[in-house]
């Protein structure tokens, strides 16, 4: 599993 | 999208327009630190290059568009517009932003998630974010009076603020894998530098008078 975060935010 | 999340991007938004509303109405930017306008339309620029390469909703990617022209819509009248650049206090405004740009800059690559352009920008742009309110609330210290809309754009982004920050303790409990320290942590610090105002704003609320930063 990769640890990256979806930037989902503003 | 919960609703803390959706109420912090309605007043972040309020706060733009009414900080447009009172440009356009009064042609007149004073009280409006132009440092504070030009570190968010870099802060906006960085973050938001992921227009190019991640979609993530129509909403996203609009929001994105409106906050970086709007951002550079009012550096551009502050610094170009005829009538409005004049009421500019350009005497009062005088914060080492540069200084703010340097250290968010060494900041975010010394710290980032991964060392790559973008999320090193995009940690860039959460550090500027957050201490970007710094030369707005020097100005209005010095200045003491504080306008009704300018009392009001500062509150509105300090609403959006404390909206996010719900918004995160709402995710961290519902999400699985909601981490984004980064944020988090910048974001507490962007919060605790309204405090202050806050307290102001709310004295001034109650007494039903004019807003009045202490010397």
């Amino acid at each position: 599993a990769s640890n990256e975060v979806t930037k989902d935010e503003l | 999208m919960n609703i803390f999340r959706f109420l912090g991007d309605m007043t972040h938004l309020i706060s733009i327009l009414i900080l447009l509303l009172k440009i356009y109405a009064t042609k007149s930017c004073s009280g409006i630190s132009l440092k504070t306008q030009e570190l968010y339309a870099l802060v906006f620029l960085a973050r938001y290059l992921d227009l190019f390469t991640d979609f993530i909703s129509v909403y996203n990617s609009v929001m994105k568009v409106v906050f970086i022209a709007s951002s550079l819509a009012i550096v551009w009248c502050m610094r170009r517009h005829r009538v409005v650049r004049r009421s500019y206090d350009k005497e009062l405004d005088t914060f080492r932003h540069y200084f703010l740009v340097a250290a968010c800059l060494a900041l975010a690559l010394l710290v980032q998630e991964k060392f790559t352009f973008l999320e090193v920008l995009w940690a860039f742009s959460i550090y500027l974010e957050a201490v970007a309110i710094l030369p707005q609330l020097v100005l209005l210290q010095r200045s003491g009076n504080v306008d009704n809309l300018t009392g009001q754009y500062v509150f509105f982004l300090g609403a959006y603020r404390a909206f996010y920050i719900l918004n995160w303790i709402y995710r961290y409990f519902t999400e699985t894998h909601f981490s984004r320290w980064i944020s988090c942590v910048s974001g507490l610090v962007q919060t605790a530098l309204y405090a202050d105002f806050f307290y102001y704003y709310f004295i001034s609320w109650k007494n039903n008078s004019k807003l009045q930063l202490p010397a």
